[in-house]
C-alpha cells in the first residue's frame, strides 16, 4: 500500500506542470525514502529527475517499492481539480491500476477524491554520477526565465560561458546578436535577488534554448535556480523544493558536427 | 551542431 499526504498540495501541481510538456507518460517511483520520478522528453535530448523526500510529507507510507506509470497530461488535469490550499492525498492499492488523488480544503469542509488510470511505461532509469562540475551559477529563478525568453526571439541556440567575470548567455540569429551576462552579487539587499557564482575553471557550452525555456516552467517552485556545467557534459538545471528534494533537468549540449 | 542522446552521458542503473 502507498499513501503520501502533502499538506502543500498545490507543490505537486507546480511540478506536474512543470514538466508535463516535456515529458508525456513517467513512471512514478515510490520507495520508503519518497517519490521520485526520472524521465528523458520524447527527443531524448533532456532528461528530468524529481525527488520528493518522504520526511517532506506530512504522512507517508510505502510497503513496498512500486512504479506507477501516468500520463503526465491527464495528471495535470486532476491536479487542476484541487484548490490552491487543499491538502493532497495520493493513495494506491500494491496491486491496483488506478492511484487515488484525494483533496481537503483547509477547513475540511470540503472534500473529494479523483482516480486515475496507471499505465504501463517501459522505460529505462540512467545512472547520474556525482559530477565536478566546473562552474555553478545560482540565480533567481525569474532572472534566468527572462534570459531563456529574451534570447529565445534572437536566436535558437546559446552559448553559456563562465569566467571569473560572470557568466555570459549569448545568442545569434537572422535578428541580430544578444548578450547577457550575470555578476556574482551575494550582498543584494534582498535574498531573493541574490546571484552567486562558484567557479573552478572557465568552461563555455551550447543548449538549445527550446529546452531551456521549457525548464523555466519550474520557475513557481522555487525562488532560485541553479546552473551546473563541466566541459562536453549536460548542463544540471536545478531547483530546490524547500524541505522536499529537488526537480532536476539535464539537457546535453550541441557540439560541433 | 549535433546533438547527443541524453542517455549516452549516463550509464544503466
Amino acid at each position: 500500500m502507498f499513501e503520501a499526504r502533502l499538506v502543500q498540495g498545490n507543490l505537486l501541481k507546480k511540478v506536474v506542470d512543470a514538466v508535463k510538456d516535456l515529458v508525456t507518460d513517467a513512471n512514478f517511483d515510490c520507495s520508503s525514502s519518497g517519490f521520485t520520478l526520472q524521465a528523458m522528453d520524447n527527443s531524448h535530448v533532456s532528461l528530468v529527475s524529481l525527488s520528493l523526500r518522504s520526511d517532506g510529507f506530512e504522512h507517508f507510507r510505502c510497503d513496498r517499492n512500486m512504479s506507477m506509470g501516468m500520463s503526465l497530461g491527464n495528471l495535470a488535469k486532476i491536479l487542476k481539480c484541487a484548490g490552491n490550499d487543499d491538502i493532497v492525498t495520493m493513495k494506491a492499492a500494491d496491486d491496483g491500476d488506478t492511484v487515488t488523488f484525494m483533496f481537503e480544503s483547509p477547513k475540511e469542509d470540503r472534500v473529494s477524491d479523483f482516480e486515475l488510470k496507471l499505465m504501463d511505461i517501459d522505460s529505462e532509469h540512467l545512472g547520474i554520477p556525482d559530477t565536478d562540475y566546473a562552474a555553478t551559477v545560482t540565480l533567481p529563478a525569474a532572472e534566468y526565465q527572462r534570459i531563456c525568453r529574451d534570447l529565445s526571439s534572437i536566436g535558437d541556440t546559446v552559448v553559456i560561458s563562465a569566467t571569473k567575470d560572470g557568466v555570459k548567455f549569448s545568442s545569434s540569429g537572422d535578428v541580430g546578436t544578444a548578450n547577457i551576462t550575470v555578476r556574482q552579487n551575494t550582498t543584494a539587499d534582498k535574498k531573493e535577488e541574490q546571484v552567486s557564482i562558484d567557479l573552478k575553471e572557465p568552461v563555455a557550452l551550447t543548449f538549445a534554448l527550446r529546452y531551456l525555456n521549457s525548464f523555466a516552467k519550474a520557475t513557481p517552485l522555487a525562488s532560485h535556480v541553479s546552473l551546473s556545467m563541466a566541459r562536453d557534459l549536460p548542463v544540471m538545471v536545478d531547483y530546490q523544493i524547500s524541505d522536499m528534494g529537488h526537480l532536476r533537468f539535464y539537457l546535453a549540449p550541441k557540439i560541433e558536427d | 551542431m549535433k546533438q547527443r542522446d541524453i542517455s549516452s552521458f549516463f550509464g544503466k542503473a
